[in-house]
């Protein structure tokens, strides 16, 4: 007995995920960042942010749709995670690399936290 | 899942969700 494993299987499913976002297909929750508004699949950001699994995991907000952020995430920040969540890929520019870490530390993505505070150490 | 009995298929898995229809 064996088995056949497909090693671009993860990869070929979260590139469909994302393709499904850039077209708003089965996206069940909005997350407004500074009036700025993400179309999402909560089982994404579950699987990806431990502040949206305590979120999302709690029965009081089984139906919820739509969620804003603290005032004090940057919109860009959490663009880059987003799509980071969605690629695998972590956008790091000089400029912004402080606003995402900042917005990992808030999303609970430690190893995300952890790259960005190696990149800057390293910068 | 690395069975003694694993084949490594590199190809496509799985469909490919086009960015528009």
């Amino acid at each position: 007995d064996g088995c056949i494993q497909f090693t671009r299987h993860a990869g070929d499913v979260l590139l469909n995920f994302n393709r499904l976002r850039s077209r708003d297909i089965l996206t069940d929750v909005t997350i407004q960042v500074d009036g700025q508004h993400f179309h999402a699949h909560k089982a994404i950001l579950v699987a990806c942010s431990g502040f949206f699994y305590s979120v999302f995991m709690d029965p009081k907000n089984t139906n919820l749709s739509a969620i804003s952020l603290d005032p004090k995430v940057d919109p860009k920040g959490f663009s880059i995670l987003l799509d980071f969540m969605y690629t695998s890929c972590l956008d790091l520019k000089d400029s912004l690399v402080l606003a995402t870490m900042n917005t990992a530390i808030y999303l609970q993505m430690e190893h995300v936290v952890d790259t960005c505070h190696r990149f800057i150490n390293s910068s | 899942y690395e069975g003694v009995n694993t084949i490594k298929e590199m190809g496509r898995s799985i469909h490919e969700i086009p960015r528009q229809d």
